[in-house]
């Protein structure tokens, strides 16, 4: 397997590791990874934190998930549309090969996971950004911590059924997690991250 | 970047398998 195959494979098994040995009801996991913008409009090199990878576990509560999916039907009808399309581009353009998934609602959760992969930040914006600039962690528990962090993306989070959002900065990037539950903040987790996405551990 | 869109291409494609896998378990 190629380099980036090999990469890609380890980020989401780490991915996985970190929510599956949390123990808690981490929702989901996602690697913005850093890359360098050389065709900065201002000649600078420029860290960009974009799409690494992502693990997309889901609410274990039904109930919470039932209430978690109650958009109005145009915005379901929306969102079936680009699962249905994106179904269809991964699998080659088989059209018209009926499938029960796409026809089933699409969470809350599900669907900000979904458009998080379209998203970058550059550095020192938005959630990850500011917390690879800064080196630090940003937990954000509680739906009134997340309306009243003033980021953007936490405040989309919030309207998405999300009740806690990390950022932990690492070495080429920033691990973010989030939940429908709240969740306090523990070292654990910090630790877990430091020893899955830092070399020198 | 080239690796960035092959990176949410790989991402994309499992997470709707996944999503298949879930809902096919429910």
């Amino acid at each position: 397997p190629s380099l980036s195959q090999f990469n890609e494979d380890t980020l989401q098994q780490r991915l996985q590791a970190l929510i599956e040995s949390a123990g808690e009801g981490w929702t989901y996991a996602i690697f913005w990874q850093i890359s360098h913008d050389f065709e900065s409009p201002t000649g600078d090199n420029t860290v960009v934190l974009g799409w690494g990878d992502g693990y997309y576990k889901g609410e274990e509560d039904k109930e919470k998930k039932k209430k978690s999916s109650n958009s109005n039907p145009a915005e379901q009808e929306h969102r079936k549309r680009v699962i249905r399309e994106l179904n269809s581009l991964i699998s080659g353009g088989g059209g018209g090969v009926s499938d029960e998934s796409n026809d089933e609602e699409v969470t809350d959760t599900e669907w900000f996971f979904l458009v998080s992969m379209t998203q970058s930040f550059a550095n020192g914006v938005g959630l990850p950004g500011e917390s690879f600039l800064n080196s630090r962690v940003i937990w954000l528990s509680g739906s009134g911590a997340l309306t009243g962090s003033g980021c953007e993306r936490a405040s989309q989070g919030q309207i998405y059924g999300l009740q806690t959002m990390v950022c932990i900065a690492a070495e080429n990037g920033v691990v973010e997690l989030g939940s429908s539950e709240v969740i306090s903040q523990s070292s654990d987790l910090m630790d877990k991250v430091n020893s899955l996405f830092n070399s020198n551990n | 970047i080239p690796s960035v869109p092959q990176a949410r291409k790989a991402s994309l494609a499992r997470f709707l398998e996944k999503r298949k896998e879930r809902l096919m378990s429910a």
